[in-house]
């Protein structure tokens, strides 16, 4: 089973065309192996991302580089799976 | 034992197995009303079933509903689960669902993509795509909802099989689409499309594949208002409306597009709820209160078809 350990969900906020073009280039990187969850649209509107433990430190700095902002969603993927799976196990018995 | 959709708790996620279960209860609990049939089988060949809203008749002006396409939109599909039961609690009581079903058909996919579901969970609670093997590449699945004969192939979809949006090698190649697409064909008479999927509250019509407004846009436009004014009116939950290409990007290969370009007027796709804190991993506390102020606006939608023949 596929774990997510450390995994977060940034939740990025363009301010200007610039932006979603860096973000979009941002995502097509395929080493990073991000999971866009939602994807930029137009300045203001958010786009979220799901990032490895791995990639995290990487596009962190990407993102302060080019002064976009962003904020975690999602501290900790798998503990929210966990308590769904918890929450699933609780409601079955 | 007697089987009861009173103990079925809607507030919880299920898997698949239990789902279908509680559809052979549906349809136990509701005989004259709801039915179950197989409008095909999956890539790993589980069965794609249909519930049937039916109150007689041949062949009625019939209403499409689906949840679930991206697998891991699991709001969706338990949102199918409450609605389907809703529906079929309230013909006889609520005037409107009673005026739908008294002269149309509804047909409700609640577990669009089962392969993926199942995958959910037991191996990846992320997936979203179909696990169809593609030829010459180790990533799996297609996304069913760029694989669509409307468009197929650009903008918004990719032909990388490793990405999210990978469109197919063809169009209809997911069983799980062309089982939708020659049903909704061989029936003929399926006027409205309605495509549910999640996050990020809005609610969509054609076109995603260009930017070009469709030529029933004014009337759409106007009834995705009036469908997010009253599923605001519950909790306040403020959706966006508008065509796919203006509202989110452009996007080829989806469900309504192709649903209008063959005729369906009435072809419309939600995004849930989002609370802009969990994403896909909506807890399932949210379930009844994401259902039910989708409700309404499902009902305005039902009601204008039923109210505009056409």
């Amino acid at each position: 089973e596929k774990i997510f350990v450390g995994d977060q969900v940034l939740r990025i906020t363009p301010s200007d065309e610039e932006q979603i073009t860096l973000l979009r280039t941002l995502y097509e990187v395929t080493e990073l192996q991000l999971d866009v969850w939602r994807h930029p649209t137009s300045p203001g509107q958010p786009t979220d991302l799901r990032v490895s433990f791995s990639s995290l430190q990487a596009v962190k700095v990407f993102l302060e580089h080019h002064s976009i902002s962003y904020s975690i969603m999602i501290e900790n993927v798998q503990e929210l799976l966990d308590e769904e799976k918890k929450s699933m196990m609780k409601s079955k018995r | 034992i007697g089987r009861s959709t009173d103990s079925f708790d809607f507030a919880s996620y299920h898997t698949i197995d239990e789902i279908y279960d509680w559809m052979d209860t549906l349809v136990d609990g509701h005989p004259n009303l709801v039915s179950k049939f197989q409008i095909g089988q999956s890539y790993e060949n589980r069965p794609l079933y249909v519930l049937k809203f039916s109150t007689g008749g041949s062949n009625r002006p019939a209403i499409w509903l689906d949840t679930g396409i991206h697998s891991r939109e699991w709001i969706t599909q338990a949102t199918g689960l409450w609605t389907a039961n809703k529906i079929a609690e309230e013909y006889g009581k609520d005037p409107s669902i009673t005026a739908i079903l008294d002269s149309m058909d509804i047909f409700f996919e609640i577990i669009t993509n089962p392969d993926g579901f199942a995958y959910t969970h037991s191996s990846n609670r992320m997936w979203r795509k179909t696990r169809s093997i593609n030829a010459g590449s180790s990533c799996v699945g297609v996304d069913p909802n760029r694989n669509w004969d409307a468009g197929f192939g650009g903008f918004g979809s990719s032909s990388n099989p490793c990405s999210e949006t990978y469109h197919g090698p063809y169009p209809h190649s997911e069983r799980e689409v062309k089982s939708i697409v020659d049903f909704i064909r061989s029936h003929g008479n399926v006027k409205s499309v309605i495509s549910i999927h999640s996050y990020s509250q809005m609610l969509l019509f054609p076109y995603g594949y260009t930017t070009a407004p469709a030529p029933d846009y004014q009337e759409l436009n106007e009834l995705a208002k009036k469908a997010v004014t009253d599923l605001a009116a519950l909790y306040g939950t403020k959706y966006t409306y508008g065509s796919i290409a203006d509202t989110i990007y452009l996007a080829d290969g989806t469900t309504v597009d192709w649903a209008y370009e063959n005729g369906i007027k009435y072809s419309f796709t939600f995004e849930l709820r989002d609370t802009g804190r969990y994403g896909f991993l909506l807890p399932s506390s949210q379930i009844i209160p994401t259902a039910t102020e989708t409700w309404p606006a499902l009902l305005d939608i039902m009601v204008h078809v039923l109210e505009h023949p056409y």
